[in-house]
């Protein structure tokens, strides 16, 4: 019989020639994953052996398309990843340990993780022993189809290196696991760099920026100078940004003039204005608006609800996109611009014919690290040329699309975690 | 430390050690393990069936896989002490080196202090250097040959022509020991 499955896995197991890097093991995207009963160590508590595998699995799904989630219940051959502590011979496994030192810990490519029980596993951050984590880590990325690494850095070095305080999986071993199982990719609902005011060491105020993106009901920090994600994300909407809906919202939008500095986030047919000092929606802000207002009597004009908007700080308005449609508010007068609404296309038009998002738009984001504002749809990102394109090409028409790429092309490692490991 | 309740302690059971690296022969067997002398047929490995896994003193993993691969001399094929054959010996040097080269080590081939303790440090019981197992012919031979072993009827030749691209050469010299 496991001749057999063998055969059938090397047969249906589809190898990419990656320079040696490893095999795709799984074609699924989620993958259960379990502690076995007979195999719980004798030196953690259990949750503490559950938690650092969930933080472990969370890791790997943070930096790849796949998603884990622990599953205590189903049938065991419906797991995919089994874990396990033993020593010597051990959970029917031909590999016997060798005892304390040496050899910690194997994985088998279908799926079986068996740890040492004879080393001194200890939960992140004790300091001594060797870490279970930085374990766990590395053998799931063999049961993922990931060979040693011979690289200083790389998580799949064969050898345990003293954990660094806080390892996290680099650049090199991201690439790697996602040219066998792809890069992430999906829809955000918006993405916005969100400015606040912090005062330095020596009391002076400076402006600083972070980026957001968004997804339904989780967000993520954008580290543009790391090209990636800040680790640890995404986190839940309700856990960073307080007041606003829980399941997400549509657009975000900054309004920073001499005289104003207002940032609003909009769902449906309201909107909610946010107070950047104290981290948190206004339920009346400093002119005695109360909050959720309704978009239409904030924005006069405008239809809730809308796919999304920016500001523009070029014209002082505010674009706002719905549907094939794009209205432009004139913040200053405090109404819609004559002749609005027009067609996206005829506003925006494709700088190459047939190259264009057409409508019902994903996020429309003015980004401080590029200065530029893209318009996000689906997979995809078209840049709005800007004035700086027009001095080099002057063809280009005015707010003309230049043809689209991939998001994960130029934000890289935006990806979903397993609902049940949002909260670890 | 381990969680213990009698006053001396005696409920802890004496930890096994690992057997440390000491000499040539414990370090050949240590890169014969992890697939330095031959690339290591992980996922074979998972598959035998258990009657092949012999005692405790049970040889290297690999010579189990290469019995098994090779089909024809069931012998057991014990971890060989240290033959003068030149053959193994280079061997046993190259793949020294090819260890000391990825453990970013000086590349001595000689078996130093520094390659001591590279080899006595914690690590994960996977081979660094795997065969890929499921390249199609390496895939029938595999089974074939696993099919004819257990039928006890393979020949030496036969497992020659059918042998993992790559290893030909090996395991020629090897029949012919």
């Amino acid at each position: 019989g496991k001749l057999h499955l063998k055969t059938l896995l090397s047969k249906g197991r589809r190898k990419r020639e990656a320079e040696g890097l490893g095999h795709m093991a799984f074609s699924k995207k989620v993958l259960k994953w379990r502690l076995i009963g007979e195999g719980y160590s004798s030196q953690l508590s259990i949750d503490d052996q559950r938690y650092v595998f969930r933080l472990a699995f969370r890791m790997w799904s943070e930096v790849s398309p796949l998603e884990f989630e622990e599953d205590s219940h189903s049938p065991l051959e419906e797991i995919d990843i089994r874990l396990g502590f033993g020593t010597g011979r051990h959970l029917g496994c031909t590999q016997r340990f060798d005892g304390a030192g040496r050899e910690f810990a194997h994985a088998w490519f279908l799926g079986d993780i068996h740890f040492d029980d004879d080393e001194h596993f200890t939960a992140p951050n004790a300091g001594s022993g060797i870490s279970l984590l930085k374990v766990a880590v590395h053998e799931i990325g063999h049961v993922l189809g990931l060979p040693h690494i011979h690289r200083t850095g790389s998580i799949m070095q064969p050898n345990y290196l003293p954990q660094d305080a806080g390892f996290e999986i680099d650049w090199l071993d991201r690439k790697a696991i996602q040219h066998l199982y792809g890069a992430c990719n999906g829809r955000f609902s918006t993405a916005f760099d969100w400015i606040r005011k912090e005062r330095t060491p020596y009391g002076e105020e400076v402006i600083r920026f972070n980026t957001y993106f968004m997804r339904d009901g989780w967000y993520w920090m954008y580290e543009n100078r790391s090209n990636r994600t800040r680790y640890g994300d995404p986190v839940a909407v309700q856990a960073g940004w307080h007041g606003i809906p829980a399941d997400g919202v549509d657009a975000y939008v900054h309004v920073w003039t001499w005289s104003t500095d207002a940032v609003y986030f909009f769902k449906g047919t309201q909107y909610w204005r946010y107070d950047s000092e104290n981290d948190r929606v206004y339920t009346e802000d400093p002119k005695g608006h109360r909050y959720p207002r309704l978009i239409s009597e904030g924005f006069p004009g405008v239809p809730g609800p809308i796919d999304t908007a920016f500001y523009n700080r070029r014209d002082n308005h505010i674009y706002f996109f719905k549907g094939p449609d794009v209205y432009s508010f004139d913040v200053s007068a405090n109404a819609k611009a004559r002749g609005f609404p027009k067609r996206i296309d005829e506003v925006f038009p494709a700088a190459v014919p047939g190259d264009h998002p057409g409508g019902y738009l994903d996020a429309a984001y003015f980004s401080y690290t590029h200065n530029a504002v893209f318009l996000l749809k689906g997979t995809r990102f078209w840049r709005v040329v800007s004035g700086k394109d027009r001095i080099r090409q002057p063809s280009l028409p005015r707010n003309s699309l230049l043809p689209h790429r991939e998001v994960e092309d130029q934000w890289f490692d935006i990806c979903n975690v397993h609902a049940t490991a949002l909260k670890l | 430390e381990k969680i213990f309740h009698n006053r001396d302690h005696s409920d802890v059971e004496i930890q096994q050690q690992a057997d440390p690296i000491i000499d040539e022969g414990t370090a050949q067997q240590f890169l014969s393990k992890y697939g330095f002398i031959k690339p290591v047929n992980w996922e074979e490995i998972q598959f035998e069936n258990e009657e092949a896994v012999l005692s405790d003193d049970s040889p290297a993993p690999k010579d189990i896989v290469s019995v098994i691969q090779e089909g024809g001399s069931l012998s057991r094929m014990g971890i060989k002490d240290q033959s003068d054959d030149p053959a193994e010996s280079l061997q046993f040097t190259s793949a020294l080196e090819e260890f000391q080269r990825v453990s970013g080590l000086p590349v001595t081939g000689a078996f130093d202090d520094a390659t001591k303790a590279a080899m006595n440090e914690p690590r994960c019981g996977v081979p660094d250097k795997e065969e890929p197992a499921d390249s199609s012919d390496a895939q029938n031979a595999t089974e074939t040959e696993l099919r004819n072993a257990t039928a006890g009827n393979i020949t030496a030749s036969t497992a020659a022509n059918e042998t993992v691209n790559g290893t030909e050469d090996w395991r020629a010299s090897t029949e012919v020991h």
